[in-house]
């Protein structure tokens, strides 16, 4: 079978000036995934990768550069799928982790459950050896300011991320 | 949010999602993206999903899996995914998009937002966009 892998970097009124930074960063995406595909990789390994590489990408809002809550401050979540077996990972309101989408695949391996959450889900990071980040390491200029507009303006919580509103959607 | 889908050659099928969730949020709101079914499925009989956009109304109508769910009743993969992305969009007025591969590795793109930025790789070309109707592609 022809192996095919697909990625997206989010959808909302994203800004004119961010348009440059999306398009390059999921075509590295891509092709990184696909590279994995084509060497005979499995999907889950592709699509963890991939999902890697844009977390790392801090113009997208997932790893470093993700959108802060009303504190300030970054919580992620994550999950993957196995579509051989229907096998499943979560995680919910993380922090200070580099890459979610593989705590994700180790709550799908290596627990009985689907979703971890908060403390918990670190908890497990910690002892599944993922390195905690000091805090505020995932949080960029461009989150700050997104946040700080939010604050002063209010507006939508739904499409966020315009001339008026510099932030970015979940 | 960030995601992918894939096919491996074996015909194996997965999803992945991940997410900071949306801007000026509540501590300890949690999105689409932690529940299988709203932000991300895979099924090696069926396709598999990754979702974004407004979160809270992406669960509310479990995306993913009703992508899914209209591919099984015989959908194609661009059609099931519009259509699920234009029933929510009319019901409760926010938006959103999602990316679909089918077990036979067709594709679908779809999204009720002004922009969302996708691509993937078929052969030696990729395919890409991030406006409605765009697609554009070069050689790797």
């Amino acid at each position: 079978m022809e192996p095919i892998l697909i990625v997206h970097g989010g959808a909302g009124d994203i800004k004119d000036s961010r348009v440059p930074d999306k398009i390059k960063g999921v075509k590295i995406a891509a092709k990184a995934g696909y590279k994995i595909l084509k060497n005979g990789g499995t999907a889950l390994d592709a699509v963890e990768t991939a999902v890697r590489i844009l977390e790392d990408d801090e113009s997208m809002n997932a790893g470093r550069g993700s959108v802060l809550n009303l504190d300030g401050e970054v919580e992620m979540d994550a999950s993957i799928m196995d579509g051989s077996t229907l096998a499943a990972g979560a995680v919910t309101i993380v922090r200070d982790i580099a890459h979610p989408i593989s705590l994700a695949r180790l709550v799908m391996e290596r627990t009985p459950h689907v979703l971890l959450a908060g403390p918990g889900a670190n908890k497990f990071a910690e002892e599944q050896g993922i390195p905690r980040l000091l805090p505020g390491s995932l949080i960029t200029p461009f989150a700050k300011e997104a946040l700080k507009e939010f604050k002063k303006k209010g507006g939508s919580l739904t499409e966020i991320g315009g001339k008026d509103n510099p932030g970015d959607v979940g | 949010t960030v995601g992918a889908v894939a096919l491996d050659s074996q015909g194996h099928l997965a999803a992945a999602t991940s997410t900071g969730g949306i801007n000026g949020k509540m501590v300890g709101r949690s999105s689409d993206t932690s529940l299988i079914g709203s932000g991300t499925y895979a099924d090696d009989e069926i396709g598999g999903v990754s979702t974004t956009g407004h979160g809270d109304s992406i669960i509310k109508v479990c995306m993913a899996y009703a992508i899914l769910k209209n591919i099984e009743n015989g959908s194609d993969p661009q059609k099931a995914t519009q259509s699920v992305l234009d029933k929510m969009s009319a019901k409760l007025n926010n938006t959103a998009g999602a990316i679909t591969i089918s077990k036979t590795g067709e594709i679908g793109v779809g999204f009720s937002s002004k922009r969302m930025s996708w691509a993937y790789q078929k052969a030696d070309t990729i395919y890409f966009g991030i406006e409605q109707e765009e697609v554009q592609s070069e050689k790797v």
